[in-house]
């Protein structure tokens, strides 16, 4: 799995429409002045794979993950994140979500379903797209490829990829004191996630 | 499953005295488990002695080394499995201009098949990085992404194609 | 001793108004009663905004923007009630250049009554010192106090008298 | 008050006789690399003003503070750090420590006592040298001005000068995140403190 693009709107202070490209591989550096909104790109990503705790995402109520205006800016009634991973070792046939017959070798994302892909076009052979959404209103809204999902399905795509919730992917601001103060049971799961 | 993490804890335990000697030039950094005699249940604790001082708790390290030496550990465990992309939210602000160099020469390293993206206010940092990207509050209370380059101001630029620059 | 309250509560808010403006080069910061009824037994609870910014409460700050409306409360208590001597270590880590500056220049006019021991990284708040100590560990675990010039390699001096300079 | 000076021997990391004189005033500068020791100089001084928890100076028992060796250097047997601090606005008579007899508007370091006072000659009129040590026994040794005398004593002598437990004179490692997260009634004891 290949990190691709993410593109982000009404998410915190990300009022208008952003997209960010990446490669894929390397080191990219997120550079800006002291609450310019990076650590709220970091909050993005973490949502977009599933994060249920508003406490890690430094808010009180999820409600808070919405754009809520500004001195000259009324607040958004939705915030969105659209999340496009690449797969580059799978030849993937064309399969629905609910017959998965899996190829040889291959991993659950490689039954990445077909569907309503949106603008960019992504490779449809290759990519997996997943949105998530938040209304004012409370209601959410997840998207796999387009088509209507449960937040389960997102986070199973990501059990066991490095990406799941004991792993070590992200590191948000001031968490890196803790890794070490952690418990030895508490490291123990880490490993074993791991393994 | 005990199997597997056994075999998991010593791979990465392996690569953590490796990591540990390429962030402190030096020393000794390992996982122990804390009952030997049951492994199945065992937790984990970890020693480090930076070059030339005693091995002793990793909480009795300084502000700096406890930040490198959790660092040589998420990197010993990318290293056994690695993660799509990794996101560091700022893990340099502690660090020395020389623990900043020497980690950010070794993200560039395990940035082969892993995305790196590293939120930094650090120029030693910024400076291993392939790509940069710029956030801005231009309007106040509203971010938005632009191009840097480095030395020069940021060029706002109609998003988003400039991002893979 | 409610009335001492009140009063230092409303002049050490005064002083945190000017200090977040001095900080921020903006913006609103300020504490409130939780209670105003009860002012014998009230808790208080602390609002800002960056320039342009909403006013909503501290914790929602970025992790730069909360240490500098940190350094404000500190400073505005010690205006109104000043230590012999406050050490601040590695306060600056997570801001950037611009906040670094701002915050040596406030050190540097509050310590006209204080001693301000500065523990840091960051050669903007190094540029704000009258004097400065190196410390080194040239024996590996056994710490040493040398006399530091800025833009000079550190001169071990036979202790003390070099740490006045 | 101001601070004059502190002498440092067998502290932590501090194992040789370190001395560190002081303005009173300005901003001073502590640099080095990391783990070089400079926390520790700030823990120095947290003992000296008679910081009872060790969990506080980064230990898990009061023992961890004697300097434990190294792999060239055996442990030491005791740690000793002396403050000295002066009072600028005063005019002492000589006293002694039992009869008290402040001059009006002193506060009660006027009544500081005469007697032994260490090598480097402190301004008997105006110095306070406080002294604190610990051996490896477990015991404790305090002294005000050469004096023995009591832990409390020690912590009397900075009630109400804004060095006290509640005061934010010291800012440790890390701390800085913790002034804004405290509750309502943690903040409400700051400024009375301050009142
Ligand atoms: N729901 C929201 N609507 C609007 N603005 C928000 C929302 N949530 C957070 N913010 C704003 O985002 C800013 C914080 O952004 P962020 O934490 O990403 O900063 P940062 O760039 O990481 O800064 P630092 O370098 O100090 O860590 C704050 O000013 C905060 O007010
Ligand atoms: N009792 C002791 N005896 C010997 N060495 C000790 C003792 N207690 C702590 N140390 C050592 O002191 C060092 C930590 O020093 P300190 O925390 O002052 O570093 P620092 O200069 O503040 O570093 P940083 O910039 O990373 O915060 C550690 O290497 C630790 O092993
Ligand atoms: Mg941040
Ligand atoms: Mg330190």
């Amino acid at each position: 799995l290949k990190l691709k693009k993410i593109e982000i709107q009404g998410f915190k202070s990300f009022a208008d429409r952003t997209e960010m490209r990446f490669h894929g591989s390397g080191v990219a550096a997120v550079v800006g002045p002291n609450g310019c909104g990076k650590s709220n790109l970091s909050d993005a990503i973490s949502w977009a794979l599933g994060e249920q705790s508003a406490k890690s995402l430094r808010g009180a109520r999820m409600e808070d993950v919405i754009f809520a205006g500004t001195r000259d800016r009324k607040p958004l009634g939705m915030a969105s994140v659209t999340m496009t991973l690449t797969d580059p070792r799978i030849e993937p046939s064309p399969l629905s979500m609910e017959v998965i017959e899996l190829p040889p070798g291959a991993d659950i994302i490689a039954a990445a379903p077909t569907g309503n892909i949106p603008s960019d076009k992504p490779d449809r052979k290759r990519d997996i797209v997943i949105t998530r959404r938040l209304f004012r209103s409370g209601e959410s809204e997840y998207l796999i490829d387009g088509k209507a999902a449960r937040l389960r399905d997102i986070q199973d795509i990501f059990m066991g990829s490095g990406l799941g919730p004991e792993s070590y992917a992200i590191i948000e601001q001031g968490r890196i004191g803790q890794i070490l103060s952690s418990r030895p049971h508490d490291r123990r799961a880490v490993i074993e996630e791991a393994a | 499953s005990r199997k597997r993490f056994q075999e998991a804890f010593e791979h990465i335990n392996i690569n953590f005295r490796e990591m540990f000697k390429t962030l402190f030039g030096g020393g000794t950094g390992e996982m122990r488990l804390t009952d030997e005699s049951n492994v199945g249940e065992s937790g984990i604790e970890m020693v480090a002695s930076p070059p030339g001082k005693r091995l002793q708790n990793v909480l009795l390290l300084s502000g700096g080394e406890k930040s490198l030496t959790a660092m040589a550990l998420l990197m010993a465990i990318f290293k056994y499995q690695p993660s799509p992309f990794c996101i560091l939210d700022e893990v340099d602000a502690p660090l020395d201009e020389a623990n900043t160099a020497r980690l950010a020469k070794l993200l560039k390293e395990m940035a082969g098949d892993t995305q790196f993206i590293v939120i930094t206010h650090a120029k030693r940092t910024m400076e291993a990085a392939g790509t940069m990207y710029g956030v801005t509050m231009e309007e106040p209370g509203v971010s938005k992404l632009v191009s840097v380059k480095f030395n020069a101001a940021p060029i706002p630029v109609s998003e988003p194609k400039a991002m893979a620059a």
